[in-house]
């Protein structure tokens, strides 16, 4: 903490981005922002809100070179951003080097990770000595997918403002800790299922069951044991013609060649064609025989067609009217010896996707064996 | 003008950096004899060594000025300002 221990003695914090920079959308450049303010907002019983007023709290811009508080910028490298601590008039302003190249992933500068840097100062955090800590004063980048702050910070903030009577038990660092669930539970709903290589992959939390040919039987595995970076998969398809797969977790969705993710990923869903209302894929399918792939979002669902790499026009269209018998939602979907499988819940549907007829309803725990 | 060596180079460049983020008055020049205001450089590179859990020896090693050329906030690490 600075001498004096000075904080925010308000319950809302607001703040303005009164220069942006041209390396980034300004959607980007907010959401990102919101998102490093909602690291500490978590956790101790403060609010931010971005404001338009001349009289926000923590005014935020991004200047190269001299820009009027005696702390002129470098150029390139060397210093990233700087912030003031909590007060009136500078006090709790940040300010981003504009000569730095601002990227929301490893490359350069991740602005995710500075600006959460910038307002531990702005709330009244100096620099840590643990080189774990957020507030080590170098960069060094982190995935920041799921990011929380780290203990120290935590602590550091917490000591300041409290703890936030409303929030959840800190996670275990080991999410997928928790006992794996049973494949032969009669309630089992999965996330996602997909082939791969002529193989089922049943996506259950941090797992999933493969199912190979008749005389292979299951076996269970840790998603990070073979795609690392993958927590849980919310929706998943193959595309066969390029030998891929694709995962969908969160607003962010991966390719996979075997192991090896493809170069530029993860990509956020408005990169494949989504709107920025969509933040999580509930399904995906790929089906073959009109190389497109069904999305499902909620009650409706996208056509992506695969060949022009583009979502097809006149969508989305609600589930239960252009699918019917398939319900309101999907869980997960998937494409096994020519026939579509549509699951919601712990029950599922086989599906005629030509004629758009259900053909069968099954139990999702009767493909893993039981 | 001669150019300087690398090694010049480097006190200069370390000068400026505990000058900006290990002092509040600035840091004098590492071959300087004459008693001045301002924070002594090889004391001044002691506390930054330390900061770091660097070795503390004083010196201007590879491994202290391996850590002066990473990107940083620019904010003094000892500052305390109220």
């Amino acid at each position: 903490h600075f001498d004096g221990r000075p904080k925010w003695n308000k319950a809302v914090v607001t703040y303005r981005i009164t220069d942006y920079t041209p390396d980034m959308s300004q959607r980007d450049i907010n959401s990102t922002i919101a998102k490093a303010f909602k690291l500490y907002s978590d956790i101790i019983p403060l609010d931010f809100q971005q404001s338009d007023s001349e009289t926000a709290d923590i005014m935020i811009k991004f200047k190269s070179g001299d820009h009027g508080d005696f702390a002129p910028f470098d150029g390139q490298n060397g210093v990233l951003a700087h912030a003031f601590s909590p007060g009136e008039g500078n006090g709790g302003d940040a300010h981003f080097d504009e000569d730095e190249n601002w990227t929301l992933t490893s490359e350069g500068a991740n602005l995710f990770l500075v600006a959460a840097h910038e307002f531990g100062h702005a709330l009244g955090l100096v620099h840590s000595q643990d080189e774990t800590a957020l507030m080590f004063p170098t960069y060094k980048y982190v995935n920041t997918d799921r990011y929380t702050l780290p203990d120290d910070d935590r602590e550091g903030v917490q000591a300041l403002y409290g703890v936030r009577s409303d929030i959840l038990p800190k996670p275990q660092p080991e999410a997928t800790s928790e006992p794996p669930p049973d494949r032969c539970n009669r309630d089992l709903v999965f996330d996602a299922v997909t082939t791969i290589g002529g193989k089922l992959f049943f996506f259950k939390d941090g797992y999933f069951w493969r199912k190979g040919g008749r005389w292979e039987g299951i076996t269970r595995h840790k998603i990070q044991s073979v795609w690392p970076g993958i927590h849980k998969v919310d929706a998943a398809y193959e595309n066969k013609n390029r030998n891929t797969v694709i995962f969908f977790e969160g607003n962010q969705y991966w390719q996979f060649r075997g192991k090896t993710v493809l170069p530029g990923y993860p990509k956020r869903l408005s990169d494949f064609g989504f709107p920025s209302s969509v933040t999580k894929v509930d399904a995906a399918v790929h089906v073959s025989t009109i190389s497109k792939t069904l999305l499902f979002v909620n009650n409706k669902y996208w056509s992506y067609n695969e060949g022009r790499r583009r979502m097809d026009r006149g969508y989305p269209k609600f589930i239960h009217r252009h699918l019917p018998g398939v319900g309101h939602r999907v869980d997960a979907a998937f494409e096994n010896r020519g026939h579509l499988y549509f699951s919601s819940g712990s029950r599922q549907t086989e599906y005629h996707y030509q004629r758009r007829r259900a053909l069968h309803t099954l139990m999702n725990y009767l493909w893993l064996g039981c | 003008m001669p150019t300087s060596s690398p090694r010049q180079e480097n006190l200069s460049k370390a000068q400026n950096y505990l000058s900006q983020f290990f002092s509040e008055v600035g840091v004098a020049s590492p071959s300087s004899v004459v008693r001045s205001s301002l924070d002594s450089f090889n004391d001044t590179l002691k506390k930054m060594q330390e900061f770091f859990g660097l070795e503390v020896t004083g010196q201007l090693d590879s491994n202290t000025l391996e850590v002066m050329a990473r990107p940083r906030c620019g904010f003094n690490d000892m500052a305390r300002y109220g």
